[in-house]
């Protein structure tokens, strides 16, 4: 996956991610696909959730999935949810679930549901919220918010975050997470960050945009055969726009 | 696989909009104000083949493994559709509700659901 937050020069927020996914479950050599992918392509969906006839928020969504991957709630905050990996991976968590060890832990894609289902959240509540919880799995969380600088990447660990990276800081005014601690160096074989920030730095600020930031997300390896859609997100109005996204050979696996 | 293609590293241009026969994405409203176990059933009988398409496939992709791991399929069918009833609500009722309007079996639903939690294996 690879998630984006930034602003424009007049200080609008955006929030874009690529949703990657079904790497090492089964690659067709016929049509050089992965084939989870290609499965989950015709499940991709916009939800709306409404309550007393008013829309609450929107997520993008695999149909039969009811935990929250991609979402925004207009005009209070957006959230994008990446893998990690990590050693205290999320098979202790199961385990502990299952067997009633532990059960005062939250499921990573249920708890950021939580998050738009509850009336009182803003984009602060939101990061403290996905910073404090503890989880099943190691996660990283991206939030936006609507207004300037509302900017979050939390980096978490089951038990709290273990980095909270905020826009804004070193004067950064887009900030970007693939499936790598930030602070470290990606696996060579996996590098979809450097390329990423090249795109946006090469965008630029004032360029920033829905079609900026789809063409970042079109570009190789950023765009990769396991990208199954791009999500352009507006936190502001809950403008959300999706795109299933296919990626022809020549293009990376991963 | 491993082995990167090396495609040329370029910052695209002109790809905005994309295609709509190609990349469109449907939108439909869910209602809250539904008890959980129903806000999914008009979408489950549209998509019950392509959810039922990708658990069937996770089936078989787990046996080509090994048929040993029927027994973990076998799991899977008779005892894992019980965690339904330990995840928060309003979740749990939610997958029941779509697990009952598509026919598939409840345990495979709620492992396609917490298939995040278990791709960190």
């Amino acid at each position: 996956c690879t998630s984006i937050v930034g602003e424009d020069s007049n200080g609008k927020m955006y929030h874009a991610r690529n949703l990657d996914f079904g790497l090492f479950l089964g690659w067709d050599l016929k049509n050089d696909t992965w084939i989870i992918s290609e499965l989950l392509r015709p499940l991709i969906m916009n939800i709306n959730y409404t309550k007393g006839g008013e829309l609450k928020y929107k997520t993008v969504t695999f149909f039969g999935f009811v935990g929250l991957i991609t979402g925004v709630k207009p005009n209070a905050f957006s959230v994008s949810v990446n893998e990690r990996f990590n050693a205290n991976g999320g098979y202790i968590g199961l385990f502990e679930w299952f067997l009633n060890i532990n059960r005062k832990q939250a499921w990573t894609t249920l708890v950021a549901r939580d998050c738009f289902e509850n009336d009182d959240m803003d984009f602060n509540h939101v990061v403290k919220t996905l910073a404090n919880t503890p989880l099943i799995a190691p996660v990283y969380y991206i939030i936006a918010g609507p207004v300037k600088q509302q900017g979050a990447i939390v980096t978490r660990d089951r038990a709290k975050a273990v980095d909270v990276w905020l826009l804004g800081s070193n004067n950064t005014w887009f900030i970007a997470e693939t499936n790598y601690d930030h602070w470290k160096n990606p696996l060579i074989i996996d590098d979809r960050i450097t390329p990423c920030n090249r795109c946006m730095n090469k965008l630029g600020k004032e360029k920033m945009s829905f079609e900026g930031l789809f063409n970042v997300l079109s570009s190789k390896p950023v765009l990769n055969k396991l990208t199954v859609y791009s999500a352009l997100i507006e936190p502001k109005t809950g403008r959300l726009e999706t795109y299933i996204q296919y990626c022809p050979t020549p293009c990376d696996p991963f | 696989l491993l082995v990167r293609t090396e495609p040329e590293q370029v910052c695209e241009n002109g790809k905005y909009p994309p295609d709509p026969s190609t990349s469109f994405v449907p939108t439909y409203v869910v209602n809250l104000d539904l008890p959980p176990s129903q806000r999914w059933q008009e979408l489950s009988r549209k998509y019950q083949k392509p959810l039922s398409a990708i658990v069937t496939y996770i089936k078989k992709f787990v046996l080509e493994f090994s048929p040993k791991l029927q027994k973990l399929i076998d799991l899977i069918d008779n005892k894992l559709g019980l965690v339904a009833d330990s995840l928060p609500e309003p979740y749990g009722e939610e997958i029941k509700g779509i697990a009952n309007a598509t026919n598939i079996e409840l345990g495979e639903l709620v492992l396609y659901n917490i298939f995040y939690e278990v791709f960190t294996l």
